[in-house]
C-alpha cells in the first residue's frame, strides 16, 4: 500500500491548479523516491514533470513501486475540497481501483475523506537527457508571468533572446510589435527578487505563447522562475517546490520551416 | 513560414 502525509496541501492544489488545463489525464507514479508524474499536452508540443520527493513529506510509505492513473480535473475537484491550510493524505492499496484523499483541519476538528476512481492510461514516456544548456535565466516569477501575459495581447508567438546584454522577450501581431528586456540585476534584497542570467552562448527560440501562459499557472508554487535554453532543444521552465522538488515544463521551439 | 515542432522531434520515446 501507499500512504503520503503531506502537511502543506496547498502544495498539492497548487500544483493541480498549474497543470489541469495542459494535461487531462496522467499516471502518478510512486516509489521510494518519491511522487512523480509526466505527461504531454495532447498535441505532444509540451510536457509536464513533476517530482515531489519522499524526504519532503510527514509521513511517506510506499511498499512498492504503484503507477496511478487519475483524470486531473476529477482530482482538481476533489483538492479544491481541501482547505488551504489543510494537511492532505494520500493512500492507495496495491492493485486496488480507488485513492483515497483525506483532509484534516489545522486544528484537526474537520476530517474528510474523498475517494476517487483511479484508470487505465496509456501512456507515452519520453526519456528525457540531462543537457547542459546554453543559457540559464533565473527570474522573479511573477515578472515573467506578467511578460507572457502582456504580449500575448499583441502576438501569438515570442522570441526569447539571450545576449551578454540580458535576455529580450520579442513578439509582433496585427496591431504592432513588443520587446521586453530584462537585464542581470543581483543586487537585490531578496535572492528570489534577482534576475540571474547564465550564458555560454547566446540563443534565441521561438514559441508559441499560449503554453507559455499555461505553464505560469505555476507561478504561486515558487517566486522565481527558471527557464533554460539551446537552439536543438525544448525550452525548460522549471518552477522548484520548496524542499521538495519541482514542477518542469518543456516546450518544442517553433522553426522556421 | 514558422513551423511548431514537437517533442517526439527532440526526445525519444522509452
Amino acid at each position: 500500500m501507499l500512504e503520503f502525509r503531506l502537511v502543506q496541501g496547498s502544495l498539492l492544489k497548487k500544483v493541480m491548479e498549474a497543470i489541469k488545463d495542459l494535461v487531462t489525464d496522467a499516471n502518478f507514479e510512486c516509489s521510494s523516491t518519491g511522487f512523480s508524474l509526466q505527461a504531454m499536452d495532447s498535441s505532444h508540443v509540451a510536457l509536464v514533470a513533476l517530482l515531489l520527493r519522499s524526504e519532503g513529506f510527514e509521513h511517506y510509505r510506499c511498499d512498492r513501486n504503484l503507477s496511478m492513473g487519475m483524470n486531473l480535473n476529477n482530482m482538481s475537484k476533489m483538492l479544491k475540497c481541501a482547505g488551504n491550510d489543510d494537511i492532505i493524505t494520500i493512500k492507495a492499496d496495491d492493485g486496488g481501483d480507488i485513492v483515497t484523499f483525506m483532509f484534516e483541519s489545522p486544528s484537526q476538528d474537520k476530517i474528510s475523506d474523498f475517494e476517487m476512481k483511479l484508470m487505465d492510461i496509456s501512456s507515452e514516456q519520453l526519456g528525457i537527457p540531462e543537457s547542459e544548456y546554453q543559457s540559464i535565466v533565473r527570474m522573479p516569477a511573477a515578472e515573467f508571468q506578467r511578460i507572457c501575459k502582456d504580449l500575448s495581447s499583441i502576438g501569438d508567438t515570442v522570441i526569447i533572446s539571450v545576449t551578454k546584454e540580458g535576455v529580450k522577450f520579442s513578439t509582433r501581431g496585427d496591431i504592432g510589435s513588443a520587446n521586453i528586456v530584462c537585464r542581470q540585476n543581483t543586487s537585490v534584497d531578496k535572492p528570489e527578487e534577482a534576475t540571474v542570467i547564465e550564458m555560454k552562448e547566446p540563443v534565441s527560440l521561438t514559441f508559441a505563447l499560449r503554453y507559455m501562459n499555461s505553464f505560469t499557472k505555476a507561478t504561486p508554487l515558487s517566486n522565481s522562475v527558471s527557464l533554460s535554453m539551446s537552439s536543438d532543444l525544448p525550452l525548460v521552465v522549471e518552477y522548484k517546490i520548496a524542499d521538495m522538488g519541482y514542477l518542469r515544463f518543456y516546450l518544442a521551439p517553433k522553426i522556421e520551416d | 513560414e514558422i513551423f511548431q515542432t514537437s517533442l517526439e522531434d527532440f526526445f525519444t520515446n522509452k
